[in-house]
């Protein structure tokens, strides 16, 4: 499954 | 964090403070859409919503709340202080259109059909036609007293850097965010017109001025 991109940008 | 990514955020504080610092050494919000400094204060909001809830570092939680802080703080100087200063006539770009928009596009690309996903997603596509007010108003007025050349290439370099900062995410973090990326190159074409239009409009149009 496709990893959830942590929002770690502003 | 990269010093592309870490430049870009700086730029962008940049930008939000030479805009109120115009804003009341000139005492006037003559020139700038107030649609677009709304739809930028939504765009923070539905971003930053678990700013409280969810921690990713010190730099973040406090950017964060400049960020909500110095957009809010913007509209309501131009709705309450400035208003006199203000030409609703003008400002007349249908915010209802950006909004639809970008809940449609977030319907459709999300990275997860949960709340906090669907919102992140809406935010980002918001962001990237958030300047368009601001745009129709400058390529209608041509008339730029607070828009100054400070703030658009403040503002480009925010969105300028971001880029950099995916391709090196990409390489060195093995990260790549697909809606971040799609929407921000937007984002990049749109400020490039900006630029393109502020300077038709007010860079050459001020020459024509001087006697």
């Amino acid at each position: 499954a496709q990893t959830l991109p942590v929002h770690d940008e502003l | 964090m990269n010093l592309f990514r870490l430049g870009g955020d700086l730029a962008h504080l940049v930008s939000i403070f030479i805009l109120l610092q115009k804003i009341t050494a000139n005492k006037s919000a003559a020139g700038i859409s107030i649609k677009t400094q709304i739809l930028y204060s939504i765009v923070y909001v539905t971003r930053y919503i678990d700013v409280f809830t969810k921690w990713i570092s010190l730099y973040t939680f406090v950017m964060k709340l400049i960020f909500i802080a110095s957009s809010f703080y913007t509209v309501w100087l131009m709705h309450n202080t400035y208003k006199s200063t203000q030409n609703p006539q003008i400002d007349t770009f249908k915010i209802r259109y950006l909004i639809g928009g970008s809940i449609i596009m977030a319907a459709i690309f999300n990275h997860k059909l949960t709340f906090n996903e669907l919102v992140w997603s809406f935010s980002i596509w918001l962001e990237s036609v958030a300047i368009l007010p601001q745009l129709f108003m400058l390529q209608r007025t041509g008339e730029a007293e607070n828009i100054t050349v400070h703030y658009i290439f403040a503002l480009g370099i925010y969105r300028a850097l971001y880029i950099p900062n995916w391709v090196y995410r990409w390489i060195f973090d093995q990260y790549f965010d697909y809606i971040a990326t799609v929407a921000g190159i937007i984002q990049t074409l749109i400020y490039s017109d900006f630029f393109y239009v502020y300077y038709q409009r007010v860079m050459k149009g001020k020459k024509f001025e001087l006697p």
